[in-house]
């Protein structure tokens, strides 16, 4: 089994910035998570991206680790790495594998 | 997979 690699200490710190936006049953809707990404001064496109990869079950939110993936993608692009156009396995979470 | 263009479930199209 490959691990993720969204790393432990990292997956705390995303969960965390989750909670503070008010989960309701567990997930955030789209109107929520939109202006965390859209803070991140990435181009809307490139964030559509990051959305697409990161809602998984497309239902226009995303739970916990969904949101982990987005945040993940979004921390890298503003390191200088593309936004991959198709989800890699490693980044999938393991809950929906 | 999924209809393209319009997909109502991204907040960002």
């Amino acid at each position: 089994d490959t691990p993720w690699v969204v790393k432990p200490e990292e997956k705390m710190k995303f969960d965390s910035i989750f909670e503070s936006l008010g989960p309701a049953g567990g997930i955030l809707t789209g109107d929520k998570v939109k202006p965390v990404l859209l803070n991140s001064k990435l181009p809307v496109d490139i964030l559509g991206r990051v959305w697409e990869l990161s809602d998984l079950d497309r239902d226009g939110m995303l739970d916990k680790d969904e949101f982990s993936v987005a945040m993940y993608l979004v921390y890298r692009a503003l390191e200088g790495e593309p936004v991959p156009m198709s989800l890699p396995p490693p980044l999938v979470p393991p809950s929906k594998r | 997979q999924y209809p393209t263009g319009g997909s109502s479930t991204n907040p960002f199209l």
